[in-house]
């Protein structure tokens, strides 16, 4: 057994204290470090010549933090067709991404600056390909890059993930990924990892993604810190396995590099994810080389755990995995992966058997589910094509749907394994429904093939619909893919994770084997404690000084057995004193003390959180008709007119119905030529040269009367000289309009002038000045009468009166 | 409405017997050829800079010349594609 002391490692880079998810050295705080990243490094293992790629928008090769890992033979540009992947900077540092992703791979160890990268001694490139039009072409040259060189492509874009979608590989980069499997790593076969989308927020569904739903990519999700389902996250059978990732704003974020040089705290999104994947998967190549491309996929299967990640619908397959549309089969365990790959066996060779395709059109009906189902031998007549044990499952279908976004399809495996292979998408309002697309799961991964698979389709209209216009299922095609024999050792089938972890200077080389000696502590089971037993833990005794060690608390137990326990006095924010158990319980989501564990029973509110009184619950948001109060951290209810106010209950923004705003206040509504006379309470009359107003003089109209104009913001019964009255759509009276410029009187139309000011003269229904033009010559006014200026009331102060004098 | 399909000036094109091949093709009817695509064998990137950069109209004319030639096995205006960072 191997003990992680974060003591034992330390680096000098800035940002190293912020890694979370990477150590623990701050013990207050919650630790993550489920991903036993520190684990793989202390058994010796960095990435160590191996070479990953960034498949993005350029990488910053000159970054402090990565020039020393930076690999010019892992590089190109094929948006400049050069190899110089550098981003392109502009103002907005849109192209950023690349940067981030590689800094989180492969940022250097101990060089005083930013963070430390997983795979912190492997190679980095960049692959700059997002700076320009995408085509098939683009992505067919990015994924196949030197696949004899670079061992690893990590990839985090796709489609638009706007949730109407259905998008992915063309002809050439499906078999750019065919190729990079079959050939590259001189036949291992190249390791493509894949972001598995962020259209969470939109409902997307990360099937409808033709490169994560790729059986050649390892596609990727996060988890919170909490362990929650991040807001950006999709969910679908095909993802593999999660990282920790960023979160709600109260949860904490991943740092990397930044392009100008510098360091970020602000990266999001599951692009945090699959670099992180691709990092961990170069420290298990680093520990075995041989690895093909699928011994990564069983791999990641093999040792990813469900640990405390949230999810409605974990549920243990056919072959005894625990899985999820969220997680795949959870969070990665970089020291499970790098000691299993370390023995690892290759598993036997890939088997496909293309079931025989289904053409038996069949209408799906709303409201209605209809299943059909396929039995399969798994081709066991054909020795090159037998599936035994599943790896892949993909169903291939045709379907026509007047709404795509309206059709959920599961997928149940002769185990009983259901995977939802689609789900309802909200904004798929579009009639292609889906033409031979590929539906892939990994959720029967181990199970065995042969037996009756069932295909489900539901159609859930979430709008009106033509209910004559049905979908249809014109076709569907099972594809299983696999192996005719167990892949793995059945003698290392039998072992827990806790004997997988099994270590001994033998398994290691002799280098590492003698640098990483005095990281290792030993610890023997069957020794006894004999010390001091920690305060908390009274006199019930103890296997160790610290109060995890306790084997009774005298006050609270906190945590529990998959993250360990340990006895405390109190209880800490956001959980309760369970007296009756002595345990520490969890408040709900949100909640910092509680006195349940209930949503609605909050007595305090998490920072960023409010408390509603009424229902003692913590939201985000007030309700409609509450203010969030600050400095209580509660929602507060707003005068009774009010339907929105901020800061104060009667700082009113909108009014409830038959109330009207009168600055911050809401006051009733009066009748029409009244105003609310907020002394005496009550409607009082306007003014009579006022159709409404705000009080009652004369000055205060907002409408004039009837047979009253609007002049200079009062009311008056004619226009004064210089102006002429209009009617205002709209407006229950008339509007007193200027004259044009030097017109003391005008036409009613206001378009001509009648009588104009001193030292101008009327032409043609305008103002012009008396005064005469010096360089009108003959020539000149002959230009003006041409070109017609002086009927153009634009040019009419254009020497016409100079010429026209002239004759 | 549909998002609509956005074609470059750019092409793929399949064509045995190597590099020459494809380039004598590319020169023949007025392509650039931009060479092999990334590791695929017999797959090349031509580039036709008198047709229009981006169109919602697939191009014909002299296109329809290239894969009517016998030597031409495959062929594709490259079409535009949405990708967006995650």
């Amino acid at each position: 057994h191997v003990r992680t002391d974060p003591s034992l490692m330390h680096f000098n880079d800035p940002i190293w204290s912020n890694m979370w998810y990477l150590h623990c050295a701050d013990k207050s705080s919650r630790c993550r470090t489920e991903m036993n990243v520190m684990a793989a490094w202390q058994r010796g293992y960095t990435g160590k010549n191996v070479v990953i790629s960034i498949l993005d928008d350029g990488v910053e090769k000159s970054h402090p933090d990565l020039i020393q890992n930076y690999d010019q033979l892992a590089s190109y540009d094929v948006n400049g067709d050069d190899y110089d992947p550098t981003p392109r900077y502009d103002v907005s540092n849109e192209n950023k991404h690349g940067t981030r992703c590689a800094g989180e791979v492969a940022a250097s160890a101990n060089n005083s600056y930013c963070i430390v990268g997983i795979a912190y001694n492997a190679r980095i490139g960049g692959i700059r390909m997002l700076d320009g039009d995408v085509t098939d072409v683009v992505e067919a040259k990015s994924l196949g890059i030197r696949p004899d060189y670079i061992d690893i492509y990590s990839a985090s874009w796709g489609p638009d993930d706007d949730g109407k979608t259905v998008d992915g590989p063309g002809p050439l980069t499906r078999k750019a990924f065919e190729d990079g499997i079959k050939k590259g790593r001189k036949g291992l076969g190249s390791i493509f990892v894949w972001a598995s989308g962020n259209g969470g927020r939109e409902g997307d569904y990360c099937s409808c993604d033709g490169y994560t739903n790729s059986i050649y990519t390892i596609s990727i999700s996060s988890a919170t810190e909490n362990g929650y389902k991040p807001w950006y996250l999709e969910e679908c059978p095909s993802t593999l396995a999660t990282t920790y990732s960023s979160g709600a704003f109260y949860e904490r974020k991943i740092v990397t590099t930044d392009i100008r040089q510098r360091c970020t705290d602000d990266h999001t999104g599951t692009s945090v994810s699959a670099p992180m994947v691709a990092g961990i998967i170069a420290l298990a190549l680093e520990a075995n080389q041989q690895l093909n491309w699928r011994d990564v996929q069983h791999l990641l299967v093999k040792t990813s755990r469900s640990v405390h990640l949230r999810a409605p619908d974990w549920r243990t397959n056919g072959a005894g995995r625990k899985v999820s549309h969220l997680y795949g089969f959870g969070l990665v365990d970089a020291e499970a992966m790098v000691v299993e790959a370390k023995k690892w066996k290759t598993v036997p060779v890939q088997h496909t058997c293309v079931g025989a395709s289904d053409k038996r059109p069949r209408f799906i009906r709303a409201n209605q589910l209809i299943r059909t189902s396929s039995h399969t031998k798994a081709c066991a007549d054909n020795n090159g094509q037998y599936v035994a044990y599943l790896e892949h499952v993909v169903v291939r279908v045709t379907i026509s749907h007047p709404r795509r976004g309206d059709l959920q399809i599961f997928l149940i495996s002769p185990s009983g394994t259901k995977s939802q292979l689609l789900g309802r998408r909200t904004f798929d309002y579009l009639n292609e429904g889906f033409k031979n697309w590929e539906f892939m799961t990994v959720h029967c991964w181990g199970e065995k093939a042969e037996g009756e698979w069932v295909l489900e389709i539901q159609d859930m209209p979430s709008q009106l619909r033509n209910p004559e216009i049905q979908g249809k299922l014109k076709e569907w095609t099972l594809i299983l893919y696999g192996t005719a024999e167990h892949p793995y050792n059945p003698v290392s089938v039998q072992h827990s994770r806790s004997r997988m972890l099994d270590i001994s200077a033998t398994d290691l080389e002799p280098s590492k084997a003698a640098l990483f000696q005095s990281h290792l502590e030993f610890i023997d089971e069957e020794e006894e404690y004999s010390g001091l037993c920690h305060p908390e833990c009274g006199d019930r005794g103890c296997d160790g000084p610290g109060p995890e060690h306790c084997l009774k608390c005298v006050h609270y137990s906190l945590g529990n057995e998959k993250i360990g326990r340990k006895c405390v006095t109190t209880c800490p924010s956001g959980f309760m004193s369970d007296a009756a158990t002595r345990r520490c319980r969890h408040c709900y989501r949100g909640c910092d003390t509680c006195f349940g564990r209930g949503h609605n029973q909050c007595s305090a509110c998490k920072k960023g959180f409010y408390l509603q009184l009424d229902t003692s619950t913590c939201t985000l948001i007030c309700p409609a008709g509450y203010y969030a109060d600050e400095h209580q951290k509660r929602c507060i209810k707003c005068h009774q007119n009010c339907k929105k106010c901020i800061g104060f209950p009667d700082k009113c923004v909108l009014c409830r119905d038959g109330f009207s705003l009168l600055g911050s206040l809401c006051v009733p509504e009066c009748e029409q030529a009244t105003f609310y006379n907020t002394a005496l309470m009550r409607c009082e009359k306007c003014h009579a040269t006022c159709h409404s107003c705000t009080g009652p003089g004369k000055e205060q109209c907002t409408q004039c009367a009837k047979d009253f104009h609007l002049h200079e913001w009062r009311c008056v019964p004619a226009c004064s000289q210089g102006f002429y009255s209009e009617d205002v759509p709209g407006l229950p009276h008339k509007v007193c309009r200027r004259c044009e410029e030097n017109c003391l009187s005008c036409e009613a139309t206001g378009k001509n002038c009648v009588r104009c000011k001193d030292g101008y003269s009327l032409l043609s229904g305008s103002c012009v000045t008396n005064n005469t033009c010096n360089n009108a010559d003959e020539v000149f006014c002959n230009m003006v009468k041409s070109s017609k200026l002086c009927e153009r009331k634009l040019f009419i102060q254009f020497c016409c009166r100079t010429c026209l004098l002239a004759g | 409405p549909n998002p609509r399909t956005i074609y470059s000036n750019h092409w793929a094109v399949r064509v045995s017997g190597g590099p020459e091949v494809a380039a004598e093709l590319a020169g023949k009817y007025g392509y650039l050829n931009l060479g092999q695509i990334g590791n695929l064998e017999n797959y090349y990137h031509f580039h036709h800079s008198k047709t229009i950069k981006r169109s919602t109209r697939s191009s014909r004319g002299i296109h329809n010349f290239l894969i009517m030639d016998p030597k031409v096995e495959w062929m594709q205006q490259q079409e535009v594609k949405k990708r967006v960072k995650r």
